[in-house]
């Protein structure tokens, strides 16, 4: 009696379910929580192919994280074990807005600084931030001569508004140094310990000015053309999140003691930046832990 | 008698056209076991080429064949499976067999461009079977 009693009730939650809506089965998760393959599966079983319309990304960028691909996984798409194990997850972000601020100063070396404007709605709550970088790529390897520059960079607060009590402006202001060489194809510049308390209290939208000074081998005549790196430097850069998604969809490495943290994996600890060029080689943090900081 | 004997001794012991090899296969191996097959999708099939930019192919390979009554050691399949077979073949066979499916997987790395025009590296968990068992 108990087993007809129970296929009874079994018989009666399966017409529960054929009724009700596919969807509502699978509440479909909201969106700080939703993991990237899950839901346009589910799109597909039920409706069809996923047709979001999505804007297109960058080409420089596109190129450089389809290098980071080939560097981090097989063509079959199998994760190489030559990357970190703290992060299984990187985004790209290109600046929503950028606007032009002071302009420069030849003589000194001093490029007008820019102000860009980062929209990281994508990263959801479930990544956690391990390491942020200023990409900076060169269009082609840009020979130019060797060059000091120090990079001061402001994350500035969101406008408040009119209700609220007005605050001081709280900025961030650091400096980091680093030097060109040639044949660079980018250079990575570390923000970090500027980032990782924004990202944590879910501040989604960051506002930074970036300026350089960079002091060249040769002096520069004032009426010399703008040089290759001014230019480059002018080009608005991509932010890069070296991201830990602990949701259960995401491949979590096991932690082998084979791997030592690397010092580029661990942001710098003293608060400062370190920025440093890479080559080539920029999509395997392992050799920019041997360029001076 | 000596007759019958001799006709009996003429007789070939099996069927001309029988083949012996044939004969113990089927004792030796199921005729198609339980393992893994591979499936190449292209995303493009699925219309994700759009926002799945790597890898171009993902083959996510299946589990497919019939399990053996004795799955034993073999699949690394528990005592259970065994228990089920039983229950199946001598006391209800509304009791299914043992199934043919999966028993490890491998991750796998995406790289996609978002809605917003980002674009994501990511790695997921048992997106590839690497091993069959029996359950």
């Amino acid at each position: 009696s108990q087993a007809s009693s129970g296929e009874a009730q079994i018989a009666a939650s399966a017409a529960l379910e054929s009724e009700a809506q596919p969807w509502s089965l699978l509440q479909p998760l909201d969106e700080r929580h939703r993991s990237g393959l899950l839901s346009p599966l589910l799109k597909v079983l039920y409706d069809g192919p996923d047709g979001a319309p999505r804007l297109q990304p960058e080409a420089r960028a596109l190129r450089y994280m389809k290098r980071l691909y080939k560097a981090y996984a097989t063509k079959e798409g199998i994760p190489k074990s030559n990357r970190s194990p703290l992060y299984n997850t990187i985004r790209l972000f290109t600046p929503c807005a950028q606007h032009k601020q002071a302009p420069g100063d030849q003589a000194t070396g001093t490029l007008p600084s820019v102000d860009l404007l980062f929209n990281l709605d994508r990263v959801t709550a479930v990544e956690h931030l391990l390491k942020s970088v200023l990409l900076y790529t060169f269009s082609n390897s840009v020979a130019f001569p060797s060059a000091k520059c120090v990079c001061n960079l402001v994350i500035k607060e969101p406008e408040l508004s009119s209700k609220t009590l007005p605050k001081a402006p709280n900025s961030f202001t650091v400096n980091s140094q680093f030097e060109f060489r040639k044949k660079y194809k980018w250079i990575e510049i570390d923000v970090t310990a500027l980032l990782q308390p924004l990202v944590a209290s879910n501040r989604r939208s960051i506002h930074m000015s970036v300026n350089f000074t960079c002091l060249t081998a040769q002096p520069q005549r004032p009426s010399a053309q703008k040089s290759p790196l001014h230019t480059t430097l002018l080009v608005p850069p991509s932010l890069l999140l070296y991201l830990n998604d602990t949701s259960a969809e995401a491949y979590h490495r096991r932690y082998s003691h084979h791997h030592k943290r690397r010092p580029s994996q661990v942001p710098d600890q003293k608060g400062g930046l370190s920025a440093y060029p890479t080559g080539e080689e920029a999509a395997e943090p392992v050799r920019a832990s041997r360029h001076r900081r | 008698d000596q007759e019958t004997v001799s006709s009996e001794l003429k007789k070939p012991l099996v069927p001309a056209s029988f083949n012996l090899s044939e004969y113990f296969k089927q004792f030796l191996f199921p005729q198609n076991e339980c393992e893994l097959h591979d499936f190449r999708l292209s995303f493009s099939q699925l219309k994700w080429d759009i926002w799945i930019v790597a890898p171009r192919k993902y083959n996510p390979r299946y589990c497919k064949g019939d399990c053996p009554r004795a799955a034993g050691h073999r699949y690394g399949s528990p005592v259970h499976t065994m228990v089920q077979n039983v229950i199946h073949e001598k006391l209800d066979p509304s009791v299914p067999r043992s199934s043919c499916v999966p028993a490890k997987y491998s991750p796998l790395s995406v790289l996609t461009i978002e809605t917003d025009g980002s674009i994501a590296y990511k790695e997921y968990e048992d997106m590839i079977a690497t091993q069959c068992t029996c359950r």
